[in-house]
This record gives structure tokens, C-alpha cells and sequence, in this order.
């Protein structure tokens, strides 16, 4: 499902230069589950961002699905990312003045759904991370944790047939995180692939591999899993 | 420091009414570290919105340092809140066009420390949470966690007598999330009373109590700690 080679990001210029990635190379099968973990700072959202084809590397090479992004421009680029990705931000980015329930309606709205599916699928989705009696409130009506699963609603509205998330429980306590973890899994037995970023080692267990991002740099994990 | 009673918040009428707290009461002592608990959607940011005042409950009592805050108004209760509370808000609430250093001089800005005792010192709570080389940096070219960091000096580094934080390492790995708890330890043995709601029970660990909250009601948690 995902290749990268070299993948390279810089920022700035001169004193103010920063190698948020500095080559970073691995593959990713279809329906895998992978966590990336690493210390604060280390080049994480950076490579998630460019993985859902949110902001293009300075350097390397990304084919997803066999193909090389490079080439992807404009509304194919465009329909690329909303066909194939579902995407939970660090910082949610929701919609302030929009509902929860029209928050998540928006993936099916780019694609043309029309407005009746568009709304039982959307109160589906809510239902899924337990926020069904708070699709009518907005964003600063909805507490921090429930803003985060609203976003991974929003995610997942679309069956993506990959799943890139950033830090997606960091703001649920452990009972409400354990559920979104099950509900990940069984995205996950359906053939989604999953890509974790997490600072939770519970999280980072349930995945079936961990890359490890140092300094812009990944490494591969050994993991020894308990049978 | 902190006595409240049947402290109560509620949102909305009618069909969309949450009692986001439904009468609370506790007491804390000057000095002490209390960890508050609880599900998503509980009741714990608005409990500590409350606290720090930066909200007014629908009905219950709130005396800080032995004083009723419900007669506080306007500059004083302004004054009050800038010399007492030090506040870690749960999205952080960035100036995203300042940078860091600015960012970490604001309440020091309201108390009218001059310009250069003012860098001074931001610089210093920046390099106590590990950022003196983002210092120059604005928050879009932060990372979540250097972001999560940054609130935390801003709500540091005008030595307040309270800090008040909510999910504080929600965004950081665990030895980052290590270091700002010793920072916190090192704060709280100087006599500075702490609030930290946590999502993680290696924080609540660390507290001397531990409050739970759940659908706005509060319950002490007897905890059995290991010596
Ligand atoms: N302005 C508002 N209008 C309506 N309901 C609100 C408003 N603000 C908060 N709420 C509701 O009040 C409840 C408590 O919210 P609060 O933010 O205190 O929860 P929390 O315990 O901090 O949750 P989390 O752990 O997810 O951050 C939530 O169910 C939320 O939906
Ligand atoms: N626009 C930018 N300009 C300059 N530097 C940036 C920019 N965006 C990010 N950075 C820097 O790149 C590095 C990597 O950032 P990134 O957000 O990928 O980290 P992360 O691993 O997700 O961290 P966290 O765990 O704290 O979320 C950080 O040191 C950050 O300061
Ligand atoms: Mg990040
Ligand atoms: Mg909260």
C-alpha cells in the first residue's frame, strides 16, 4: 500500500533550517497495522502529513497504491486522498461553527453522497465513538476527547481503505481509548490498512509492527509480542 | 487554597441542557498536588475552567485563598487570576502569530515586568520544558507536543502560587511527559498547589490525591500507594 524511499522534509532556511525528516524509507502492506512512535519533536505528524498527501517531501520518493504521488496534481491529487485516506489530525481541525454530524458529513459531501446517506452514515459514524447524543452540538460545545473522536469519525465516514491517524486517543482516558482501539481493530480484520501515531504504549501494542522516528530518522522495532 | 461547594454548571435549555458539573465539593489545601480524573465528557475542563476562573458556575460556591471569588469583578478579578493562577488550558489557546518566546512573556506582559527581564525569563521556562531552541519558532512550526510544552511555560513562568493543568502530557512520549512531571515536582515541593487533570494514570500516580470525576459528580478515590 505505501513505499517510501529517501523521504526528506525540510523547513526554513539558514539558522532557522530544520530537518524535520531526513530520509526515511520503509513499506507498508495492505491491510497491515502500524504504530510510529518517538520522542516529542521527532519528525512524526510531518511524516503522516506527507503520507496522506497533505504537504509534498523536499526530497525521496512516496508510491502509494504502486503509484508515485509526484505525479498526482490538482483535483486527481485531490480525489486521490479523499478516495483512499481517512485522516485523524493531531489537532482535530474540525469546523468551529458546523455540528458534530455535518463536521463528519463533509468526506461524503466531497464525494457526492447525497444528503439523506449522507446524514444516516454520519450519526453511524458518531454512534461508533459513542458521541450519538452530541451530533447536534459544535466543537465548543463538545468536550477535548469527544472533539477527537468526532474527528475520528469524520475519518472513517468515507471506508477509506487506509486509516492514517495522529495521536488519535491522547485525549480519551483509557476505557473510551480501549474502544476506539477495538473499533481500529475491526477496521483493521475488514482489510484497512492502519497507521498509528501514538505516544501510548497500549496503543502501540495492539499494532502488528512499530517504526520508531528519532531525529526525522525510522527505525524498525523488534517487537516481542507476548502469546 | 481552593474550597468549593455544590458547584454546579450547566449548558443549554430544554432539549439540549447538559449539567456539565451537577454539584461538586471539595476542599484543597495550599501545597497539595490533586490529580482529577474521569471519563471523556465528564466535567473535568469545565471543573478546572471554573477553578481557574475563567468561567462562572450556575449556582455553588467557590472560595479561593479564603475568599469567595462570586464577589470578584472585572480588573480585580483579572489581577486576582493573573497573580494566583497559572493555567495549562487542554488546546493550548496559542497566540499562533507570536512565537514561543512571545507567547511564554504574555502574563508577564500584564504584570508589568519590563522587556527585558521579560525574555529573560521566557527564555528560561522555555529551556525548563526543553524548547530554548524553538524559542523563535511560531506555533504552526511546532510540533503538537512543543505546543503542549510552550502553554506549559506561559503557565509557569509568572510563579504563580497554583497551577492548574489540563491533560498536560496528553501530546508527549513518556520521557518528555517524565521530564515536565519532575518539573511539576520540583514546583510543588517550592509550595506551589497543583490541579492537573489527567487521561494518564502515570501522572495521577504522582499526585498525593486523586479526584474523579463522573457525569459531573465528584467522588474521592482512596488510593493505595506503594511505599
Ligand atoms: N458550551 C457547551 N454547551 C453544551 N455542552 C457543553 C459545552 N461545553 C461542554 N459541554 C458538555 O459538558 C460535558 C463536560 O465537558 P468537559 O469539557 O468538562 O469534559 P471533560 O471531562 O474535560 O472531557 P475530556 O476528558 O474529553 O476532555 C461534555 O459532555 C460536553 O459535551
Ligand atoms: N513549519 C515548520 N517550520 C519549521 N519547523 C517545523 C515546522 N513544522 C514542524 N517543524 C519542526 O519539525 C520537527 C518535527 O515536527 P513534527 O510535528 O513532525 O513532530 P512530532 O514527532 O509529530 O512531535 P509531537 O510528538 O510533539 O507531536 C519539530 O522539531 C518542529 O519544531
Ligand atoms: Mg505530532
Ligand atoms: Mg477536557
Amino acid at each position: 500500500a505505501i513505499a517510501v524511499e529517501g523521504l526528506t522534509k525540510i523547513y526554513g532556511t539558514g539558522e532557522s533550517r530544520v530537518a524535520a525528516l531526513a530520509g526515511v524509507s520503509f513499506a507498508i502492506d495492505a491491510g497491515e497495522w502500524v504504530a510510529i512512535v518517538g520522542p516529542s519533536g521527532s519528525g512524526k505528524s510531518t511524516l503522516l502529513n506527507l503520507l496522506g498527501l497533505l504537504d509534498r517531501p523536499t526530497a525521496g520518493r512516496y508510491a502509494l497504491a504502486g503509484r508515485d504521488v509526484a505525479g498526482l496534481r490538482g483535483a486527481e491529487l485531490a480525489r486521490t486522498r479523499g478516495e483512499l485516506i481517512g485522516f485523524v489530525f493531531q489537532s482535530f481541525n474540525l469546523l468551529p461553527r458546523e455540528t458534530a454530524r455535518t463536521n463528519v458529513e463533509l468526506p461524503l459531501v466531497y464525494a457526492g453522497v447525497p444528503g439523506a446517506e449522507r446524514r444516516r452514515r454520519a450519526l453511524e459514524a458518531l454512534d461508533r465513538v459513542g458521541l450519538a447524543d452530541r451530533a447536534g452540538h459544535r466543537p465548543p460545545q463538545l468536550s477535548g476527547g469527544q472533539q477527537q473522536r468526532v474527528a475520528i469519525a469524520r475519518a472513517l465516514v468515507g471506508r477509506p481503505t487506509m486509516l492514517l491517524a495522529d495521536e488519535p486517543t491522547g485525549n480519551l482516558d483509557s476505557a473510551t481509548g480501549a474502544d476506539i482501539l477495538d473499533l481500529f481493530a475491526e477496521l483493521n480484520a475488514g482489510g484497512v490498512t492502519l497507521v498509528v501515531v501514538t505516544h501510548d504504549s497500549t496503543v502501540a501494542a495492539r499494532a502488528g509492527r512499530v517504526i520508531e522516528i528519532r531525529d526525522g530518522r525510522s527505525y524498525e522495532r523488534d517487537t516481542v509480542r507476548a502469546t
